[in-house]
């Protein structure tokens, strides 16, 4: 099974 | 005072439609340099930079930076009223709540304005740092179009593998299972129907169809589209605007649970 990640699991807030 | 003019308004519908698939609204950020948008879909998985560089417009001016909220589908109604070959002008006042786009025919005879009524929207920035892909694809965007639409057929997700030979694109589900192999290309006759890898790594990415068939709809903007690649990070797809600028979308990856 594949999971959805987030893209704020790899990108920071500025 | 902020006003840029663009001399074929086809240039602003292509550009509206590569985004409001994905965006009901967004921020046109607005500077000296030019037009910024950035901004994530509703579920946080994709998101759209948007880049139109001051020197592409016909006229640009913008002597305060301005943060212009828009509803897309508002706008959307706005530019289906401009004809291909009006020019477009984009004008707002300083601190103004309000932007209006003015369309002119080619021989001066109908001139149009639209007024929209701008939004206050919070704006999550993301910083995207920067990344040496293991992979990068370029191929013409029709191409890869055709690829998401065939294979989102056969499953909700898109696996891409990438090596030093080629690309493959697979899905898999109910119906069975269905692969697309690219070679890159031998000798370039056009370059804008050429496949060509660079690849510092084989890679192998689970992407979700559906945010894909979103950005193809950027395909109308130019002839070839970059995807940039590295394993469990998110994917990007570029389309370059010719002579201004470029959408680039980011597409977070589907990883083993």
């Amino acid at each position: 099974y594949m999971k959805q990640t987030s893209l704020k699991s790899f990108f920071s807030f500025t | 005072m902020f006003e840029a003019r663009l001399s074929s308004a086809t240039t602003l519908k292509k550009v509206l439609d590569a985004i409001k698939d994905l965006l009901n609204e967004a921020t046109f950020d607005c500077n000296d340099s030019g037009i910024q948008l950035q901004a994530m879909d509703n579920s946080h998985v994709s998101l759209v930079s948007l880049t139109l560089r001051a020197d592409g417009f016909d006229k640009y001016r913008c002597d305060r930076n301005l943060s212009m909220g828009m509803n897309l589908g508002s706008m959307a109604k706005i530019m289906k009223c401009a004809n291909n070959d009006d020019t477009v002008t984009m004008k707002a006042q300083d601190n103004a709540d309000t932007v209006v786009f003015m369309f002119e025919s080619q021989n001066q005879e109908k001139v149009s304005d639209y007024e929209m009524k701008l939004m206050n929207l919070d704006q999550e920035h993301l910083g995207i740092p920067e990344t040496d892909y293991a992979c990068i694809v370029r191929m013409p965007a029709m191409e890869f179009a055709r690829i998401c639409r065939d294979l989102s057929q056969f499953g909700e997700s898109l696996v891409i593998c990438c090596t030093k030979e080629g690309v493959k694109f697979s899905a898999s589900g109910d119906v069975g299972s269905a692969n697309i192999k690219l070679a890159q290309t031998t000798s370039v006759d056009k370059e804008e129907e050429a496949v060509i890898i660079e690849m510092q790594e084989p890679v192998t990415l689970t992407f979700a169809c559906r945010y894909l068939n979103s950005f193809t709809k950027a395909t109308p903007l130019t002839n070839q589209v970059q995807l940039s690649m590295s394993m469990d990070v998110p994917l990007v797809v570029e389309y370059r605007i010719q002579d201004i600028g470029h959408v680039r979308y980011y597409l977070a990856p589907k990883i083993e649970d």
